[in-house]
This record gives C-alpha cells, structure tokens and sequence, in this order.
C-alpha cells in the first residue's frame, strides 16, 4: 500500500482546493511559523476518522473550517480526500463537514460509515492511531508511555 | 494470542537493540517484559552513563529512544509512509545526520515525509514542498525536486 | 493594591502591543482584563489571520506570544537576567534573527543566557560556553569568547 | 543586580568542580545531547530553593547527587554555589545535599533557612518561579496561561 496524494479544501488555513503528491524516498515540508504545515497533519488524521478535538487543535469539529482571514469571509465546508494504490488498485477516502456539523466519509466517492473507513484502514499501518504518525511537540510520547501501553502498541504491530 | 505476542515482542527487541546503539553510539538498549508479564520496560543505557530513569534522560536523549523504538516497530511491520512533525528540533547536528542515514534506508520501503525547519534535514531529503502564505492567512504550496 | 495593579497592567500592556508586531510583522496583540476583573486575556492577531483561540495557532505562533509576553514583563521590571533553554527550536529563521535582534536589545541591562543547537542563535551571541562529556558521563566546559 | 558565577560541585553529571562565569551581554550554552546543558538550569533553581522533584526532572531530591558513571562511582554530596553582586556588594547562596536526605543552605558561608534564601532574592526577579527562567519544553507556557494566572504574574512585576 502507497499513498498517492492528499486533497485539501477549505481545510483549516487551505481556502484553496491543494493537492500534494506523495513522492518515493524522503520529502520535506517547509515553511515559515503558522504557514500551515502542521495543518496537512491534522488533514490526514481527520479525513482517517480522528474524532477527538484535542489532537486536531480545535474547540469543536466545525473549527476546521476555514474561518475566513483578512482577505476572504469564512466558507461553509471542507473536505479532504486521501488517494492511495494498494495492489494496483486506487482507493481514494474522503470526508467532508459543513458548518452545520453533518459529517460526512466516502471511500471511492461513495458514501460509507466512519467504520468502513476504520476496516478499510485496519492492520494497514494507516490510520488514525498509528504509530507512525508523529505530531508536534509529540516526538517523547513513545518513550515515556507507561510498560502497559508499550504492550499494546507492540501487540497491534503484529 | 500470547505466542504471536512473544514472537512479535521478540523481533521489536531484536530490532530495539539494533537500532539504540546506531542513535546512541556506543551505547545499549533492550526491552523487557515486567515481572506480571503485563506490560514492556524499556531500558537504556547512553555511552560510558548508568542505566537511570526516563526521567533524568535529557529532551534530545528522550526523543533518540523514541525514534529507535518506532524504527524498531517499522522493522517489524513495515508502514506504508511515516510523518513526522518537527522531530530534529531537540537534536544536536550528529545526532540529527545519524538519524537521517537511517530514514534514507527507511525510506526505500517507506514514504516519509518530514516537516522541518532544519536546514540539514531539508538538504538530505528527494524532494521538497514548500508551504507560504503569500495571501494573508491563506495556504499556498510549490514543490521543490531535487534529486 | 488595586491601582497599582492597574498601572503595572497598563505598563505591560503597552510593551506587549509594541512587542507583538515586532515578533508577528505586520500583526497585533494585547492584554485585556477579563469581564470579571479577576484574569487577564490575551488576543493576538497574526498578519492577516483573524483574532482566534489560542489552540489553533501553530507551535512556532504560540512561542512568539510567550516571547511577546515574556519581553513585556521584562520592559515593566527588567530582571537581572533571564535564562532560556532551547527556545528557538520551533522558530523558522525570519522569526528567529528578529527575537535575537530584539534579545540583544534586552541585554544591554539583563544578563541573557541562551541553550541552543542552533547556529543563528550562535552565531549572534556575545560568548559561547561549549559543554561536553569527553570523560563518559561527566559534563566538562569550556569557554569561546566571541565578542 | 548582577548574576557573577555558577559553581557546580557532584550535581548531576558535575562530578568535577566545575565554575561559570556570567558575562554581559548573549551568552549561549551549547554541546551534543545529553552532556549537562539543561542540568545547569536544574542547578540554578535548585540553588535558589526548588522544592519540587517534577521541574527538577528527578523522583526524589538524592538524585541531584551524581550517581556514578562508567568510569566513576557515585558520590554522597552535591553543592551548587551562586554569586551575586548588588550594588558593589558580593553575595553567595550554597545550597548542599547529603546521600542521606541533608539538605543545608547557606548566605555568604553562613548556615541559613530556606525562608531566608527566599527573603533575599523576594523582589529581585532572580527566585525560584522566575517568569524569566523559561525550562526545556516549556516555552509555551506564558502563551497558554489561564487569565487568573496571568493576572498573578502581572502583579508580581510591580
Ligand atoms: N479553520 C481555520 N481557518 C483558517 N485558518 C486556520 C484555521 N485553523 C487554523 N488556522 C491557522 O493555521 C495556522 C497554523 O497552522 P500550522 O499549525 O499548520 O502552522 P505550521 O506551519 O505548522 O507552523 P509552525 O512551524 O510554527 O509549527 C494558524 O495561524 C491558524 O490561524
Ligand atoms: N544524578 C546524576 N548523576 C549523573 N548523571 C546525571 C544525573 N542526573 C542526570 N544525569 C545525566 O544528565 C544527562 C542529561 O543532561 P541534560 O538534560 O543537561 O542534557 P542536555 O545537554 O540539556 O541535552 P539536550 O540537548 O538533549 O537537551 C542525562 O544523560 C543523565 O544521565
Ligand atoms: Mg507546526
Ligand atoms: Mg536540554
């Protein structure tokens, strides 16, 4: 399994539909304080079903909105779509909110439930727990989890 | 079941004490099943220092242990990309081109993907994006390739 | 008392809407007492962003307010030093070469004590202490001057 | 108020001797992971009273006492020494530790109370809880104060 690109659209800070492709080898993400790399994190967790507010760095679900800036008044909707190819076949899951808080998830455009997306996801390595997903000023968590949790994470790289 | 999980213990261990010593050099490390056998003890022991507490560990030294763990999880059972939020920030530059060595090797089974500020990060990585806000408070990229 | 509170507030409020725009060009910031009285807020607006909570702002935004903060305190009563440990390491270098402009500034009556990896950081300082364990496990120093 | 010099004798990885002096102006501290720059900041404090085990990153006050290496044994006494100078006159607070939980402090050599450590630096801006000592990790701590907090600061500066 690959991933291929990420989309994002009126997404936090990406009033603009931005599409990054996911090269071979190693790429880095650069830019200056608050130009929104830490955002493209919170997409792929998101549009991967993190449900909690906390990791995402908002109050409540609608606050990754693109809530409007000097030049431009908020919109009503952002969606994220990730693509990946698994065994020559593409995947593409997508979720989209509305400021009203409906909530949607598509897996190859077609609208699914969060626990497809989770099955999909399953035993993948992708997904919204995994461990292989470090978010900032997140970098001791795996060093200083408790000998139970170790256990776990261990148990779940089986 | 609990074979699968002592076979799998074993191989992260394997790998644990694989990859402590390139991040620590000359130094060990190794994890332990707990005398209930409940849960994992991580242990390390930097060069010429006493095996101590995680707590008395510097933010460099904690942030070494948990890329050897993590690497060690990746030897195990591969993930198709990793991404990691400013992971250099605490080290020092030999630590940080030893790391990078290894994410080199990583990365031919791995996508990684790394955002950073460090130059020596940006300079060893295939290819670049670059992200602005030329537009107040809006997002913009342009990616850079380099090799 | 209460109007010596009041005129203290006032004092740091000043520096902290003169300190902000220095750190965030081109954006605002200040101190506000709460409905209550009994707290003080604090608003900043990045250059074109909108004024939000504090959570949403990135991990190099949320340094730079402490900073703002920090530098406003200090305006108000200045210490006789102040010691800061590894504060660059969320910074980009824009953001850096201004705090240290601005650091510089500060230490002609405050005795500035920085812990760093970063060259920028190094480069603009006045002395350098250069620390090591060639002995294993044993700090041993050595001082550059550079003025 | 004038910091002049830091002495650290067994405290934490300071099994030598060992003395810094304070210069004017930007002084950086440098040097790889793990070799003791961060443990000068835990001396400072410390010698100015820390009583709390967490922001020294220890689990009980012993463990400031150097603990042994590869090549040393442990010892029984750690002792950090600070000078002053306050108008043109020098002032030295010593705090020690014994292996056996002796703690002792001392102003200019003499044996003192904690309290009277505390009623020197009052009003100096150099104590315990410094708001200009910012610790490993901690810079967002200023920026994420709750308001009453902040509200306390800003009354301690007046
Ligand atoms: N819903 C939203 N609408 C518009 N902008 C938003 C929204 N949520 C967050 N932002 C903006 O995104 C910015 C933070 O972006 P991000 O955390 O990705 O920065 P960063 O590039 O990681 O910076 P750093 O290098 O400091 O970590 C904040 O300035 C915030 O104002
Ligand atoms: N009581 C002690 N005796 C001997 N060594 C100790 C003691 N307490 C801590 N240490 C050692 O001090 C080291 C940590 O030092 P410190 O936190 O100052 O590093 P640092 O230079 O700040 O590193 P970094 O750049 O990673 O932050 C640890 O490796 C630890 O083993
Ligand atoms: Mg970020
Ligand atoms: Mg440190």
């Amino acid at each position: 399994m690959k991933l291929s690109s990420l989309e994002l659209f009126g997404f936090k800070s990406f009033y603009n539909r931005t599409v990054f492709r996911f090269s071979d080898g190693v790429t880095t993400l650069v830019g200056p304080n608050g130009c929104g790399k830490s955002n493209i994190v919170d997409a792929i967790v998101w549009v991967l079903g993190e449900r909690g507010t906390k990791s995402l760095r908002v109050k409540e679900m609608g606050d990754v909105i693109f809530h409007g800036s000097n030049g431009r008044k908020p919109v009503n909707l952002a969606e994220v779509t990730l693509s990946l190819t698994d065994d020559g076949q593409d995947i593409s899951i997508k979720r989209r909110i509305y400021r009203d808080g409906i909530n949607e998830y598509y897996i190859n455009g077609e609208i699914v439930r969060l626990k497809d997306v989770q099955d999909l996801t399953m035993g993948t390595g992708i997904g919204v727990n995994s461990y292989a997903i470090i978010e900032q000023g997140n970098i001791e968590y795996l060093a200083q989890m408790k000998p139970v949790e170790r256990r776990t994470v261990i148990e779940e790289t089986s | 079941s609990k074979e699968l999980f002592l076979e799998t213990f074993s191989r992260v261990n394997d790998a644990f004490q694989r990859f402590a010593p390139m991040l620590f050099k000359g130094g060990k490390g190794m994890l332990a099943l707990d005398a209930e056998g409940q849960g994992v003890e991580l242990y390390i022991q930097p060069p010429g220092k006493k095996v101590v507490r995680m707590e008395l560990l510097s933010g460099g030294e904690k942030a070494l242990i948990s890329l050897s763990f993590l690497l060690s999880l990746m030897e195990t059972k591969p993930s198709p990309f990793t991404l990691m939020d400013e992971i250099d920030a605490p080290l020092d530059d030999a630590n940080l081109v030893s790391l990078l060595k290894i994410m080199q090797e990583i990365s031919k089974q791995t996508q990684v993907v790394l955002i950073t500020h460090n130059r020596i990060t940006m300079e060893s990585s295939n290819t670049i994006y670059g992200i602005t806000m030329e537009e107040e408070g809006i997002s913009k990229t342009i990616a850079i390739k380099l090799a």
